[in-house]
Order: structure tokens, then sequence, then C-alpha cells
């Protein structure tokens, strides 16, 4: 079971649409993928319609009373792609966990318990911010890949990103792997994009993945319908590559 | 000296472009602003290069030490505009209060303390969450600017803050007004950008502006240069709409 956080603590750089989209690619290849959705704000939840469909149990009750991962599951239409929900209660998970012990390893110890071959990947979507939620995320995953609109502030974010890795690996998680940088929102023609690539390549070299997920309406179309980008619009450029990604990811993690 | 908070929970949606572009815009036209970043990410003070120049006191000490805000605050090259700066420290801020009193209308009463006539517009950048730190600028404002990047989940987070302006009036600040809903990052020509216009109008109507901030890479080159978009590129379509902005809002405050 390999755990991936999707992580950017700047807002609006692909991270829901790239736990959606990149999730339902290895569900199409035949994996079995949990999406854990991560962000009080809940837009994975939404982006697959399934707010409406959340019952008592979110990920929110996972955290704060250990209720088991099975309990709150959802699944989706496409089969091997399910959901681990969250509402607005998330939002309260900071204040509400402040004073108790093993805060960031909630996640972790949840996912442990749930048995070995259920899932083949499971994806965390994170806020955009590096505080309670991305913590228990990075602290349970195996692996994170950071989504880098290619533009400034994307950019500028990184260098806290890798103090904050160094720090959960130090303490809370040896095994904690930077599986890649991930280019996002990229409109291949600009200036602009071909120089926040230069720089983040210059930083991280191979680490980048050679898939780019450019900017496509399609992707920011799918949520309206409730969709991912296959069920959506399968021939898109979107669903290329996301499609590309989920190819090259598994390659990744294969010969590592 | 009006206060306005530059608010949306959904992250990447042109609240910082927003703040500082509008800002700049005030000031040219003559008018004496102050610019608060109250984003741990700091990309407000990022934006016009003050990251470097950022002394012992930021925002965090106004906040937690009650230190005046004219010992932290920066002047800019442009005559008229100052910055009250962040950095990461700011992320502290939630846990360091959640047990204080009060904490909640520290923003507002280090505004009280300058003296009535040093600003004509107090701008409050805020980070993409429903924290203390929103919650800070919400208490301390006397208006506010909901951005809504024209897509599907800017959209959804609508209605949360309908609930959270509600709860703000009734609770600690009944003079906060909703100024306006300002679209950003507007591609005039998507279907997508229209059906999310009609939706937001259908809601909001006369309380959306008439000035949309269309999607222009000028305004995403400009903090790559340490300036704002009148100082970057004063002919581009992001310097002409950001102009008007200012002008719909001034008109805006003076009808009320
Ligand atoms: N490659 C793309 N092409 C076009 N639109 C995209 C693409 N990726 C994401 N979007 C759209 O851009 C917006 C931001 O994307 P998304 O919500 O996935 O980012 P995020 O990092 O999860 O944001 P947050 O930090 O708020 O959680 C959304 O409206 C989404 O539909
Ligand atoms: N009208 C526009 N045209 C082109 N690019 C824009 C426009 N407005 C903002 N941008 C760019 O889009 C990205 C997101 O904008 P910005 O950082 O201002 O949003 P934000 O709401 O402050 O994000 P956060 O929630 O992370 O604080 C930035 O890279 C910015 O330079
Ligand atoms: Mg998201
Ligand atoms: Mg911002």
């Amino acid at each position: 079971m390999r755990i991936v956080a999707i992580l950017n603590q700047k807002g609006g750089v692909g991270k829901t649409t790239t736990a959606v989209n990149l999730g339902a690619a290895l569900a199409l290849a035949g994996r079995r993928v949990l999406l854990v959705d991560c962000d009080p704000q809940a837009n994975l939840t939404d982006h697959l319609g399934l707010d409406e469909s959340v019952g008592e149990l979110t990920v929110y009750d996972v955290l704060t009373e250990g209720v088991p991962i099975e309990g709150a599951v959802l699944p989706t239409s496409t089969p091997g792609l399910s959901v681990l929900p969250a509402d607005g209660d998330l939002a309260a998970v900071e204040q509400e966990l402040a004073t108790e012990i093993a805060r960031e390893t909630r996640l972790r110890r949840a996912l442990a318990r749930v048995p070995a071959d259920t899932y083949d990947w499971v994806l965390i979507d994170c806020p955009p911010s590096l505080g309670l939620l991305s913590l228990n995320a990075m602290t349970a995953a195996t692996g994170m890949i950071v989504t880098v609109q290619t533009e400034y502030f994307a950019m500028r974010g990184l260098s806290q990103i890798d103090d904050i890795v160094r720090m959960v690996q130090e303490h809370v998680n040896p095994r904690l792997q930077l599986l890649g940088i991930l280019p996002t929102l990229v409109n291949p023609v600009t200036r602009l994009a071909r120089e926040v690539m230069e720089e983040v390549r210059g930083h991280y070299g191979p680490l980048v993945f050679d898939t780019r997920i450019r900017q496509n309406i399609r992707l920011a179309e799918a949520p309206g319908h409730q969709s991912h980008i296959f069920d959506y619009d399968p021939l898109s450029a979107g669903a290329e590559d996301y499609r590309a990604l989920a190819v090259e990811l598994e390659a990744r993690v294969a010969a590592a």
C-alpha cells in the first residue's frame, strides 16, 4: 500500500485536481485507490459529487474519535476508486487536537489498521497550509508529490517545503520520500512558465516529473459535472496528461 | 480610514494580487494606503520585494505582543503605499493565541491606535482559510471584498463566506459590510467563466463589481520583478483592470 501526500501550502496549484485525476487514472489502470480528503473545504469530496452522500462519518471522525477508516469510506462510480470524505467539521481539528497526545500520527495509525492489501494506492489531498492536517498526511505517507504551478509564488514556497520534509523525516517519519515535483497549470508557450520550470529543475533536477499537467479548461470544468476527467472528457489534454503521470509514477516507484 | 479585508478561503484566487494592485492603484491616485500582510506565506511582502527588508517587527509582533503598527510598517518605492509585513512566524499565531483573551480583536485594536488620518485605505490580505487570521481581518474591517476566480470551487466557497460574515456581524463587528464580489482570473471567452459569473450574479446581484480582473500574464510576472503592475507594465490589461477597480471602489464607498 503506497501512501502519497499531495502537497503545496500555496493555494490553487492543482493539488485537488491532481489527487482526483491521478487517482482515477490509477483506478482505471486496475489499481485499488483510496483518495483521502484532508481539506476542511472538502473540494475533493465535492469534485466527485460525494458531498451530498457524506454520512455521519468523515475523516474528521477518523482523526478525532479513532473511527476505523472503513466506517467512513465511500465508493465512487469508478470501480477501484474510493473516497474518505471531508466536511467542514475538519476545520476544528487543529484546535480540538491542540492539546492531545500524538496529534500528528493519527492518520498514520488509522491507515495502519486498514488490512494491508485493501488498497494499492492511497492519495491524500492536503489543504493550502503546513498545519496539523498536512503534518498528519506527511507523517502517514510513504511518499509525497509537490504540485507546482509554474508561476512565481508556488515556486517560492518550495524552500519552506524542503525544511518541513526534513523535519518530518528526522522526527516522525524517516521513510517519507519526495517522489517528485509535478509542474501544474503549465502554459507551455509563456516565458514565465519556462523560467519557473528552469528554476525548479535547477533545484530539483531528476525529481521533477517529465509529465507536465498543462492548462486545460476541461480539468476546470470537470468538477462542475461531479466527474474526474476520464468520465468528463477522456480525449482531452488533461486526461492525456494525468494518464501519463500515472504511468510515470508507477515506473518511478517500481524502479525505487 | 477605510479598512478592507480581501477574502476567500479558496486558494489561488487573486487575493494577494488584488491587495497589491488595488492598493497601488489607490496610492497612485493620491491616497495613503497601508497593505497588511496577514498570511504566514507572506506572498504580499514578497510581491513588493520587502521580504529582505523585513526587520525584527512584523504583523506577528503586532498581534501577539501588541507592538504598535508604526513600529513595523515599511515604505515602498511608491509614495503613499506602505506595507505591514508578514513572515513565517505568523504561522504560529493560531496556536499561540489559542488560549488568549480577545484573540479576534487584536488587529482591530492595533489599527484603532493608529492616528485617524494616517491612512485613507487599509487593505488586509488574508490567507486561504477561515481561521484566526482571517477572523482578525474581518473583525478589524469596515468592509470586505471577496475575490472569486470564475471557476467551480471558488464559487462553491461563497456560501461558507456568507455564514461567517453573518457570524462576525452578529458577534464582533456589526459594521462589517460586504463591499463587493470581485471576479478574478476571468477568461472572458470561456463558457465556464460565463456560467460561474451568471451563478455569482444570480446570488449577489449588484454586489458583484462591474470591473472584472481578466487573466493577464503580466499580473503573474510582476511579482518576479518585485513590482506592482503599474511599475511593471502600466499599459497592460491588468493595470487597466485594477485602475478601473480603484475608481469603482471609491465610487461605491462614496455613494454608501
Ligand atoms: N491543469 C489545469 N488546467 C485548468 N484548470 C485547472 C488545472 N488544474 C487545476 N485547475 C483549476 O484551477 C483551480 C485550482 O485547482 P485546485 O483546486 O486543484 O488547486 P488546489 O491546490 O487543490 O487548491 P487549494 O489550495 O485551494 O486546495 C480549480 O478551479 C481547478 O479546477
Ligand atoms: N488576473 C490574473 N491574471 C494572471 N495571473 C494572475 C491573475 N491574478 C493572479 N494571478 C496569479 O495567479 C496566482 C494566484 O494568485 P494569488 O497568489 O494572488 O492568489 P491568492 O488568492 O492570494 O492565493 P493564496 O490563497 O495562496 O494566498 C499567482 O501566481 C498570481 O501571480
Ligand atoms: Mg485543493
Ligand atoms: Mg495570497
